[in-house]
């Protein structure tokens, strides 16, 4: 663990009341290995590292913590920092209904389980959502959210073959204005940050629809990556939210800090396996743990 | 003085910032520029000479590309594993058109019987290759259907069979030991079955894909890799460090979304995209 890194780089600091330079950049080198086999992106973790490093030198030793506890401490305090702010589970909601939300991101990083969940979590605190199907590309896309949605009580819109996502996102908004429903959950196609043509209709719906969360939803097995995907599609859609997904592995998540450093948004919710119920807020401090390992 | 040449410290600083950002990991980053380094000091190696060192150093952890081993009598039997979302499915209908293309009779197996409408999605994929797909109810035992499949298969004469398997996480002992029960299965109806367990692994996977593979390769043996969504920005820097650690080949990449986005494994064009 890094705990244990450090005390062994900090032994030779026994009985100095300050933290000196060339043990603190020892101890630098250690954090950094640590975050980037935590798949922290590169330049994120220089920069933390650099305030890591300025608060480091500028702290008397707590009489409390040894020197690798107090450099432990900073590290884990800036992490926790930097993912914590922003309100972990809080959705915006509109004030004239529905709430529209899009659900948006890569090719295969759990939109569509997502969007169910959400409706689920939605349904539980005593709202009425719709969930829409609007990916019209991958195969049996549309079958999959019926499916889901249907096995927890979800309505799902019925589209008659519709081809075009915009549209299909506005006769969600104009269904649920007739029956009632309060918010609108729109799962869109998978598609790549670099795909113009996608990116633009991603645009286009967000116009139709004016929706209050655009909600991206990240692998949290995603390497250095995390900060290209995210900061593009923040570039174009303005992202309102992060959900990190498949945090039932294994992954140590950096990525967690990689998109929230690199666009500012704040993480939302976490899916933690496939079933619909295994949805929760996102807890930074737990984050913060995975990471450090 | 031998091997006292100055080394452009910046040059150096900055190949490895881009072997990191393909996802290679610390450990072997700092392990190829240690070598880089060495060689730059002897050699008195400049930006774009320390760049080819580095492009050497990568390509020569890929031997050359042998052909998958010989099949003795009945299919050959494929298993498409890995994680979930990794892009098994459309991969597995790539690998089934490309049977069909080559002229071998192929089949595939609808054998992820757990996710909704999984069974669907392979079946309008095996609508689009033209090729028959043996799938049974969602929620069957998936080792049922492959036991199907392959009688089916061997009274028939077919060249090929591709199983499709429900994404899995390396962490579920239990979906890792239905994986092992599908594999013994397949070896009983068809001796040397599974004769390719391929990994399939996304390219923007960091990490964690070394963890993936020791996982799957406890539970399944896996016989080759499938590097998925190289079309994107993500170099999958990650199979590089799983074929150093497991040996295990990278056979195809997959490059987009459609039936014919898959090609054979290129070691320079690959090591191009990691040193960036
Ligand atoms: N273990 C686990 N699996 C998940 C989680 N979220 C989604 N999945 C699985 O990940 C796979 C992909 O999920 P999808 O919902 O189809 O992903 P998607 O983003 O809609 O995919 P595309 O529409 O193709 O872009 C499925 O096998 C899901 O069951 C999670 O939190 N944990
Ligand atoms: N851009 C791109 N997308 C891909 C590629 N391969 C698969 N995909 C997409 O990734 C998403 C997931 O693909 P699937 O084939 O459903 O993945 P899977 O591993 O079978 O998923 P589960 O069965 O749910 O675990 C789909 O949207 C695919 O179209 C690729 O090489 N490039
Ligand atoms: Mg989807
Ligand atoms: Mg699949």
């Amino acid at each position: 663990s890094l705990s244990e890194r450090m005390q062994g780089i900090f032994r030779s600091l026994s009985g100095q009341v300050r933290i000196n330079e060339s043990v603190l950049s020892d101890a630098l080198r250690e954090i950094r290995v640590a975050l980037l086999e935590a798949d922290v992106h590169v330049g994120v973790v220089r920069a933390l590292l650099e305030r890591v490093r300025a608060k480091a030198l500028g702290e008397e030793v707590l009489r409390s913590l040894s020197p690798a506890q107090m450099v432990v401490k900073i590290v884990r305090d800036e992490l926790t920092d930097l993912l914590g702010e922003g309100e972990p589970g809080r959705l915006k909601f509109a004030s004239r209904p529905p709430s529209v939300m899009l659900l948006v991101g890569l090719q295969g990083s759990g939109k569509t389980t997502t969007a169910a969940k959400l409706g689920l979590w939605l349904k539980g605190s005593g709202r009425y959502p719709l969930l829409v199907p609007a990916d019209v590309y991958r195969p049996a896309a549309i079958e999959q959210l019926v499916r889901v949605g249907k096995s927890v009580g979800l309505k799902v819109l019925e589209h008659a073959g519709d081809l075009d996502p915009v549209a299909i996102a506005r006769n969600g908004v104009l269904e649920a204005r007739r029956s009632g429903y309060d918010t609108v959950l729109v799962d869109t196609a998978g598609r790549l940050h670099i795909d113009d043509a996608l990116m633009d209709e991603l645009g286009r719906v967000r116009s139709a629809v004016e929706p209050v969360e655009i909600l991206f939803v990240a692998d949290a097995m995603t390497g250095q990556d995390a900060v290209r995907s995210a900061g593009e599609f923040h570039r174009a859609l303005g992202l309102t939210g992060i959900v990190l997904t498949k945090l039932d592995g294994d992954a140590r998540g950096g990525a967690a800090l990689s998109i929230r450093h690199a666009t500012g948004v704040p993480i939302k919710f976490v899916g933690v396996g496939e079933r619909p119920s295994e949805f929760e807020p996102f807890h930074p401090d737990r984050m913060v743990g995975r990471i450090l390992g | 003085v031998l091997g006292s040449k100055a080394v452009d410290e910046d040059a150096i600083e900055e190949l490895e910032a881009s072997l990191l950002q393909a996802d290679l990991g610390p450990a072997l980053a700092s392990e190829v520029i240690g070598r880089v380094r060495e060689r730059a000091r002897k050699d008195g190696l400049d930006g774009e000479g320390l760049r080819g060192a580095v492009r050497e150093a990568l390509r020569a952890a890929f031997p050359p590309a042998g052909g998958p081993p010989a099949v003795g009598a009945g299919p050959r039997v494929s298993l498409v594993v890995g994680v979930n979302g990794g892009g098994k499915t459309t991969t597995v209908a790539k690998l089934a058109a490309r049977e069909r293309l080559a002229g071998r009779s192929v089949i595939l197996v609808a054998a992820d019987t757990f996710r909704a409408a999984a069974i669907d999605q392979l079946a309008t994929w095996a609508g689009r290759a033209g090729v028959e797909l043996v799938k049974q109810r969602e929620g069957a035992d998936p080792s049922a259907v492959v036991f199907d499949a392959l009688r089916a298969a061997r009274q028939r004469k077919i060249d090929t069979v591709l199983v499709d398997t429900a994404g899995r996480l390396h962490t579920k002992s239990n979906l890792m030991a239905e994986l092992g029960k599908m594999s013994r299965v397949a070896a009983r109806e068809v001796p040397g079955a599974p004769h390719d367990v391929l990994l399939v692994v996304d390219a923007t996977t960091g990490q964690n894909g070394l963890s993936q593979a020791q996982e799957f390769t406890r539970a399944a043996g896996i016989t080759g890799v499938v590097l998925t969504k190289l079309d994107g920005t993500a170099k999958g820097g990650v199979a590089l460090a799983i074929h150093r650690q497991l040996g295990v080949p990278i056979r195809y990449v997959g490059v987009g979304e459609g039936l014919d986005d898959l090609l054979d494994f290129d070691p320079d064009a690959y090591v191009d995209g990691l040193v960036g």
